[in-house]
């Protein structure tokens, strides 16, 4: 899914 | 990163500084609504909760720090050190107009149905619509102060330049999260009237005040 991408935005 | 995102991430922490400072030199929270900065303490503490769990960069923790201490710092401004000077009577938003739906929409469109994703997600739509009470204030007012209003340019300006960043990851990185970008339209676009205003009047020297 999506969320293993690192959410690396603030 | 590219450029456009760390301009956006610079607008974000000028916007912060200059309210903070405003309010601190000024001894004063004229004019701002409270509400809202509550609501953008909440977004930041939803969103940055991997702040334990997960390390990116120095870069990163350290803004998402900085963000999170401003935050709470303000609203402490606000409520506790200078609440003489807020002005109750005017930030009349109804927030849970704006928690409660935010709140559901994150439950039922996320990209995964866990814990640290809704809230990610319920961050990212609450700060979409976090502005709200700021300009509602303004519009009962009919008037803000220049500050005020540079303190708004840079904070409209940030996500509009993150769109912009998006646009360039989608080309370049072949990444795009349509619920960050759904929502930061969605943000921008609220500020559109006030950024017409800013340019025609605060720009030319002018106050903004609207016509009553």
């Amino acid at each position: 899914a999506f969320s293993e991408i690192e959410k690396d935005e603030l | 990163m590219n450029i456009f995102r760390l301009t956006g991430d610079l607008s974000h922490l000028a916007a912060i500084i200059i309210l903070l400072l405003k309010i601190w030199k000024t001894r004063s929270c004229a004019g701002i609504s409270g509400k809202s900065q509550i609501l953008f303490a909440i977004v930041f503490t939803t969103r940055y909760l991997d702040l334990l769990s997960s390390f990116i960069s120095l870069y990163n923790t350290s803004m998402k720090v900085i963000y999170i201490g401003c935050a709470y710092a303000t609203v402490y401004l606000i409520y506790m050190k200078f609440r003489a000077t807020y002005d109750g009577n005017h930030d009349s938003f109804r927030v849970e107009f704006l928690v409660v739906p935010v709140g559901g929409l994150a439950v039922l469109i996320n990209h995964d149905f866990s814990f640290l994703e809704i809230l990610w997600t319920f961050s990212i739509y609450l700060e979409s619509v976090a502005i709200l009470p700021q300009l509602f204030m303004i519009s009962k007012t009919g008037e803000a102060e220049t500050i005020t209003t540079h303190y708004l340019f840079c904070l409209g300006l940030y996500r509009a330049l993150y769109i912009v960043n998006w646009i360039w990851r989608y080309y370049f990185e072949a990444f795009f999260d349509l619920i960050a970008i759904v929502a930061g339209v969605v943000q921008t676009i609220l500020y559109c009237d006030f950024f017409y205003l800013y340019v025609t009047k605060v720009l030319k020297g002018k106050k903004l005040s609207l016509p009553a």
